[in-house]
């Protein structure tokens, strides 16, 4: 089982995004896919279309030990769950004194998927560390865009200290580029940087700024559903590919 | 003066972008503006080219007590100075003792300014409470798609908190559509609901999506020095323009 969260502090990126049609998309090609919701905002459920403010149970209960994963997750369709986030979980974000190792803890006997995907909030409070500590792998994606350095090398320090303390097996094994236009000068240079400085890190595939990305979550559903023939399907499918070829 | 807190908790929708170029335009209109960074990730004065990690103050030494505004301000350029954030504020964002009126008490004595504006981090934590405490008007940056909506009932609720709680006269008194494309049909859905939901509160100016807006950070320029005839630079003027026009 590969367990991956998907981080990076900078808001907006295509975190969410990213998690959610990865998710659809491994999917697709029949591997079991479990999704966890990390950011009390809940974009990841209300992307998809579940009723998150009824839910009786969210991942702040498995957090706490109130119930298991198996009573809490939503099966969204075949080989796809949920593991739904809520609003109260903003109070955990704001306990240091909470457990760095609640999540890990709470996922250790999990067992029946091929996939774990973790969705961050855009901070690394407690929450962000909890998947760091719980994953073996990380995914960040990125926005070729200015400010994009400046939260690289911070989202790595954070890493470092986590490695030494809780989990030192886990490791950056992908840089998304997304959003990307390759008419924009910017995107091209900042990622050239990029390149040079993680050069076996980042994707081939580039996720392409599609408007149909944006549309799909109104609708709750993933780019495969919503617009099978967008580049945006396309973009994520070539993706999916190419971890699914890391693995082998 | 005018105390404006610039919040959504929703991640890149253009509140550093915003806060900036408001700020600059205001300056260039011959108003004294101090822009003050709630951010741990220090974004606004890595934008305009400030070394954030050299500073001997931040902001942070301001809420403890630790340093007058006025020791701590960076000039940037006439009528303009910033209050710069560092990497440790992170720290207060953490601590839920921390005290919601600090901000407040630190600006309590500042004077020399005809606008305050306060860039928040991508969350509802005490960082962003705090400038909704101090300021006495909220501006929120949206962005026109899916999560907009989703995103402004919460900021509502925690808002209505912060009123009946320690600052009764605050109100939100501007909306601002960014990363606006008038083509793209999800777009143009999203801001009609917004202006039925808010019907007095929403700008006239859309910010239009422009890549010179994301390249002048790059240069540690606002737009108006980076590429004055852009869109970007045009659209941010014209936005000032109804911001003093408010005022009258
Ligand atoms: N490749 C893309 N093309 C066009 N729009 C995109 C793309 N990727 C994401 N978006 C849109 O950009 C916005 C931000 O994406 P998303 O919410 O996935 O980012 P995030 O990093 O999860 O944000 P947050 O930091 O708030 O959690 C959303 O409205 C989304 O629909
Ligand atoms: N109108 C626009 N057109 C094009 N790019 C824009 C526009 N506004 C902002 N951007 C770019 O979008 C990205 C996000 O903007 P910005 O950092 O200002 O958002 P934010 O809300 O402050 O993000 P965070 O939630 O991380 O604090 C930046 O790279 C910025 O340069
Ligand atoms: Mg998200
Ligand atoms: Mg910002």
């Amino acid at each position: 089982m590969r367990a991956i969260a998907v981080i990076n502090q900078k808001g907006g990126v295509g975190k969410t995004t990213t998690t959610l049609n990865i998710g659809a998309g491994l999917a697709r090609e029949k591997r079991r896919v479990l999704l966890v919701d990390m950011d009390p905002q809940a974009h990841l459920g209300h992307s998809l279309g579940v009723p998150v403010h009824e839910l009786r149970r969210t991942v702040l209960d498995v957090l706490e030990s109130k119930a298991s994963v198996a009573e809490t997750v939503v099966n969204i369709k075949p080989n796809l769950d949920l593991l739904p986030s809520s609003q109260s979980l903003a109070a955990a974000d704001q306990s240091p004194a909470a457990k760095k190792t609640l999540l890990r803890d709470a996922l250790a006997s999990v067992q029946d998927y091929d996939f774990l995907l973790l969705d961050c909030p855009p901070n690394l409070g407690v929450l962000s560390v909890n998947a760091m500590v719980a994953a073996r792998e990380i995914f960040i994606p990125l926005q070729a865009e200015f400010l994009a350095l400046q939260s690289m090398s911070r989202l790595l320090q954070t890493l470092k200290e986590v490695c030494a303390d809780l989990n030192p097996g886990v490791a950056i094994t992908g840089i998304i580029a997304t959003r990307f236009s390759k008419q924009k000068k910017l995107n091209r240079e900042v990622l050239k940087n990029i390149q040079g400085y993680f050069p076996n890190l980042l994707f081939e595939t580039r996720i392409r700024e599609n408007v149909s990305l944006a549309e799909a979550p109104s609708f709750g559903q993933d780019i495969f559903d919503y617009r099978p023939r967008s580049n945006g399907a396309q973009d994520y499918r070539n993706l999916c590919r190419e971890i699914l070829k890391q693995g082998d």
